[in-house]
């Protein structure tokens, strides 16, 4: 699971039986009386019932493996959009792809072009459940408009399904233990074991890691005498998973040549599985007049069990930058995993669409998009929302 | 190779959570996928907000929202632009 933090907006994945939604209320509760942004819905910052009011909300997943096995209002996409509905005003729930097949369900709230509401006055809720009048406003148009990356926003989410069994097994403990065995000198690992036991707290590893070569622990062949113990600073999982990042590919797909301020942070679990984020700072040739260079993320997470083998990539980096189209990434990472099938998602702003000059029909229109060697495309479903360009891709191995 | 600048994108270990993660269970891939947007982008802030939005949220405050999930921070990695966390169920 991952959660990315921009000073304007929140993504949060989460996978297993995670009760995501469950956190929602607290989190619109905390970009109110922590980060200050306005809310709609109560007279007050000190009724409880207080919720910063969202521009914009996404929620989506995939059919589960195991629905029976989730909890609280995840045990179907009718609980969740009921709980959505609940919360927010002017939601609307999708379905997207085969429903007897791999399917996507979206529900968003968008900007309808509404001017500012007066703040709502909430009833007494019952049992926590938010009731219908303390419901909150989404997509209010306030006075914080301004620049904005939203008009240029792209997100692309490949998820994969059947991975193929003999590469999954690079997700393993095992596996992973002995390729690191064979890249870090024992010395490394042993410091790496002995710093582990005696850290205390989370704050004491924040300038030490600074400077931490924690690559030169999986990059390179690094001599037994350059190894410090703060380079060593790391925990077994962190260090396997940095390995693992290398080994597999991932760390390629936004190669440290073309992004040289780059960080991966990854984790390998035991038994089996692997998380990674990627923080990608744009290339200094596309800052903006004040030298503000934005910043995306890439995130990977994979279940390599083969009853339920699973691996899902989701990134923001815009295609085109550094000349990478979004045809490559997909290419990329679906050669890593070699699944049986996929499905890609691919959200684009309509004025970035615009401006490269294709209209709702070019949108994706990056052929190869549709040609990935070795798999068919089966379905390609474009919505056309508001502000957004959703295309919805499904592939199955030839 | 990466060769992280100091101080510019700092990685942050929370070596409690790490130490006995246990995730012998198999379980359920398919993620669940929030976004939400407070603001059009990060330099069109409303007048109330503080001055780094969300990111001026600190990682416990966001911890106890995770609680409710079912999420435990395993690391973090602080940028200029954005915060990026790494949890573990």
């Amino acid at each position: 699971s991952s959660m990315f933090v921009f000073p304007h907006k929140l993504i949060l994945k989460t996978c297993g039986t995670t009760t995501l939604l469950l956190g929602l209320r607290r989190l619109l509760r905390i970009a109110a009386v922590d980060a200050g942004f306005p809310f709609h819905n109560a007279a007050s910052i000190d009724d409880i019932h207080a919720a910063a009011t969202p521009l914009r909300v996404f929620y989506s997943r995939k059919n589960f493996l195991f629905p029976d096995r989730q909890q609280g209002p995840h045990t179907s996409w009718k609980e969740e959009v009921r709980f959505l509905d609940d919360t927010f005003e002017n939601g609307s729930a999708y379905l997207v792809g085969r429903m007897n097949a791999d399917h996507w369900y979206l529900y968003m709230t968008g900007p309808p072009s509404a001017t500012l509401t007066p703040p709502l006055t909430p009833r007494s809720s019952n049992n926590g459940s938010p009731t219908r009048s303390s419901k909150i406003p989404t997509g209010i148009v306030s006075p914080f408009n301004g620049i904005s990356d939203a008009q240029t926003d792209e997100t692309l989410e490949i998820l994969m399904m059947d991975l193929d069994p003999e590469l999954a097994k690079q997700f393993y403990l095992e596996q992973a233990s002995a390729v690191a065995s064979e890249r870090v000198p024992a010395q490394a690992q042993e410091a790496c074991r002995a710093a582990h036991e005696s850290l205390g707290d989370i704050d004491s590893t924040v300038d030490v890691f600074a400077n931490c070569g924690e690559s030169d622990i999986s990059g390179q062949q690094a001599d037994d005498s350059d190894v410090t113990a703060a380079e060593a600073m790391t925990t077994e999982g962190h260090a396997l998973g940095t390995v693992v990042s290398e080994t597999c590919g991932l760390a390629q797909i936004y190669p440290v040549s073309d992004y040289p301020d780059a960080r991966i942070d990854a984790y390998l679990f035991t038994p089996c599985g692997y998380s990674a984020n990627g923080v990608v700072p744009a290339p200094t040739a596309s800052a903006d007049e004040q030298g503000n260079k934005a910043a995306h993320y890439w995130t990977v997470h994979v279940t390599p069990e083969p009853n339920c083998s699973y691996a899902s990539f989701e990134t923001n980096v815009p295609s085109r930058q550094n000349g990478r189209r979004a045809s490559d990434t997909i290419h990329q990472v679906v050669n890593i995993f070699k699944p049986g099938r996929f499905t890609v998602t691919f959200f684009e702003t309509k004025n970035k669409v615009a401006e490269e000059g294709a209209g709702a029909n070019g949108v994706g229109v990056d052929k190869r998009m549709d040609d990935v060697k070795g798999y068919r495309r089966m379905d390609r479903i474009v919505h056309e929302f508001d502000d957004y360009y959703l295309v919805f891709r499904y592939f199955e191995r030839e | 190779t990466f060769s992280p600048a100091p101080g510019s994108l700092q990685l942050t270990i929370n070596h409690d959570v790490a130490a006995d993660l246990d995730s012998s269970n198999a379980f359920e891939g398919p993620e669940k996928l929030l976004e939400v947007w407070f603001a059009p982008g990060p330099d069109a802030l409303p007048p109330s907000a503080k001055e780094n939005g969300l990111k001026a949220v600190t990682p416990s405050t966001w911890e106890g929202m995770l609680d409710m999930v079912n999420c435990k921070v395993l690391s973090i990695v602080k940028s200029d632009h954005v915060d990026a966390y790494l949890l573990s169920e």
